[in-house]
């Protein structure tokens, strides 16, 4: 879900230890990377090393069709052009009941299918739902490799709640980061106005620093990003001057990570 | 006025 506000389709490249995942935006001005290891699944199994294409958009559509107590089963076959998910209601009240269907996620302009709202109802029913897989280039995951001067550990809905209401008054923000503070800045949109907002940041954070950095950047990318928190109770900000944002979110087993490249110049 | 570059300004070809 978090992915697929800022990447519309993207692979998800399964191996034996894990399934990953990289896409930058269409504007190529911020990357997610997402992994999650093998253990982090209550059972795991890859066969064969291969890509899953997938439209994050019909996935997300896809996924509100969980309940949370559901157990979500992926499945892919050899040479299969369809990714299978079946929701486990975990209800011995009801018998097993298989809801399939298909449709091809990659065309926007094909209707919903009109039986999937039908399918919500059934819920929490078994349900067997299909998505047609596209074919992809592999993607390198070691891209991008960078070391960064500053790091600042934060609690997770810290960062949601600054962004979000940052995001309220201005487009940009600037991050500035020194041996004990870590300043977040609103930037107002015209240039006029000389007095800016500074929103101290509360107890729970950690900086690490070998330099001062100053670094500005969109905030509804952070916004974006910010609504991976769920997954952790902690946030990374990593950051060198003149280099993108890191923001990683590590979880059990696996992380989410996006970077931002900052605005430059004057 | 700041400018906004791409990630492959800073990263390099994908």
């Amino acid at each position: 879900k978090s992915c697929s506000i800022l990447v519309t389709d993207a692979n998800f490249e399964c191996n034996e230890e894990n399934i990953m995942l990289q896409a930058m935006d269409n504007s190529h001005i911020a990357l997610v990377s997402v992994e999650i290891g093998a253990p982090g699944f209550t059972s795991y199994r890859c066969d064969r090393t291969m890509p899953l294409g997938v439209d994050l958009t019909s996935l997300t559509k896809v996924l509100r069709c969980a309940k949370d107590e559901n157990i979500c089963t992926l499945k892919a076959a050899d040479e299969a052009d369809v990714l299978n998910l079946v929701y486990d209601a975990k209800s011995a009240f009801f018998s097993p009941f298989f809801f399939a269907f298909m449709w091809h996620g990659r065309d926007a302009s094909s209707p919903f299918p009109p039986f999937f709202l039908l399918c919500s109802a059934l819920l929490p029913l078994f349900i067997h739902l299909n998505i047609s897989l596209s074919s992809q280039t592999p993607i390198t995951s070691s891209w991008p490799e960078t070391k960064y001067d500053t790091r600042v550990t934060l609690p997770s809905a810290e960062f949601t709640r600054i962004v979000r209401d940052l995001s309220q008054l201005g487009e940009h923000v600037r991050i500035e980061v020194s041996k004990e503070v870590v300043r977040i800045s609103k930037l107002k949109a015209k240039s006029s106005a000389e007095d800016e907002d500074n929103d101290s940041i509360p107890t729970g954070v950690v900086i690490e620093m070998n330099q001062h950095v100053s670094l500005t950047f969109s905030l509804k990318y952070l916004v974006n990003f910010s609504k991976s928190g769920s997954l952790s109770g902690e946030v990374q900000l990593l950051m060198s001057n003149d280099v993108p944002l890191l923001v990683a979110y590590d979880f059990t087993q696996g992380y989410i990570r996006c970077y931002l490249a900052p605005k430059i110049g004057d | 006025a700041k400018t906004q570059p791409g990630l492959k300004n800073f990263f390099g070809p994908k």
